[in-house]
């Protein structure tokens, strides 16, 4: 799965996914990637965040969901990812799963569970850039 | 702010993430342009088999696509789910949420729609997807995601039935013996949502 968030110079906030899901799926399983709240989630008005990892498993806490919810409380970027995921590792914690939070003023974390770290990719600024790819401990 | 505009995505998917950026930048193009623009260089190139077409076969080896955008002013969402032989998922998605009141289209009518959108139908298997499904029916069908069924999933292709609650009783199981594992299999930087 790709999960993306994009805003533009204005703070105009958006997010999505795209993905061929899991591998030997039962025929009609659908993740938590098309899922709003689930695998992303983007409200102009605090910031967006982008889902990944186990679907079946991360679509019953709504994580992007929850991450924007944080933001909106105040938390950063990294701590609102970590605590979307944490409320995850409480019911699943061998769940795998990584998420990515911006805010709309383009402060951005990462977070993740499951894994030994998590790779995100990073564009920033009105000029022509390169691409960052940042890793985050999980 | 010197940080905006930005485009942020999950993984190391950097030709995603440098399109979407210069389609802001250079293109000069709102963010739902770019954000489509971005996940579609992934459908294309199939990344790392996670995204687009000839990836993770399902049970009958067919591959299927999800995606979803969201508008985070108008709070309008375009997705489509398990939509069956159209490429170009993030595409389709959009015209969900340009061209319809609804959120979400899934299955054989989320075909239908993108066809009537004026995409093409065509296979998602490959012959990569074709092998990767053929190496898993070999294998007995490991892993797979049934539980709670006889013949046992971790031996059998079934078909499968549902295990009555006369044999639980009698075999004075209780459900949670039965559901071994609650996560799905192997989920890894290769195999993900």
């Amino acid at each position: 799965t790709i999960g993306m968030i994009v805003i533009d110079a204005e703070g105009h906030v958006v997010a999505g996914t795209s993905t061929n899901g899991a591998r030997n799926k039962i025929p009609g399983r659908v993740g938590d990637s098309p899922i709003p709240g689930s695998g992303a989630y983007a409200d102009s008005t605090v910031g967006a965040a982008a889902a990944t990892g186990d679907g079946d498993i991360m679509m019953r806490f709504m994580p992007s969901l929850l991450a924007v919810e944080g933001l909106r409380r105040g938390l950063n970027p990294t701590q609102a990812g970590e605590t979307a995921l944490a409320r995850i590792a409480v019911h699943y914690p061998n769940f795998v799963g990584g998420i990515v939070v911006a805010s709309s003023d383009g402060q951005y974390g990462a977070a993740c569970h499951g894994m030994e770290e998590f790779p995100y990719s990073v564009a920033e600024g009105s000029k022509e850039t390169e691409v960052v790819v940042k890793k985050v401990k999980c | 702010d010197q940080a905006l505009p930005l485009v942020i995505n999950t993984w190391a998917f950097t030709n995603s993430t440098l399109r979407a950026h210069q389609w802001l930048v250079v293109g000069e193009s709102d963010p739902i342009d770019a954000l489509v623009e971005g996940c579609s260089v992934c459908e294309r190139e199939q990344c790392d088999g996670t995204v687009g077409y000839g990836g993770s076969p399902d049970e009958n080896g067919e591959t299927t696509l999800d995606a979803m955008i969201m508008d985070g002013s108008t709070m309008n969402i375009g997705a489509v789910a398990a939509m069956r032989d159209v490429k170009h998922a993030s595409a389709v998605a959009r015209h969900v949420l340009e061209n319809t009141k609804h959120t979400l289209l899934v299955g054989e009518r989320a075909t239908e729609f993108a066809v009537q959108m004026g995409f093409k139908r065509e296979s998602l298997q490959t012959d990569r997807s074709k092998e990767m499904w053929e190496q898993w029916k070999n294998n007995h069908c490991q892993p797979n995601f049934w539980q709670n069924v006889i013949p046992s999933p971790s031996m059998s292709c079934g078909p499968y039935e549902p295990i009555s609650d006369n044999a639980i009783t009698q075999n004075h199981w209780t459900s949670n013996e039965l559901n071994e594992d609650d996560h799905g299999p192997n989920f890894n930087r290769f195999n993900h949502d």
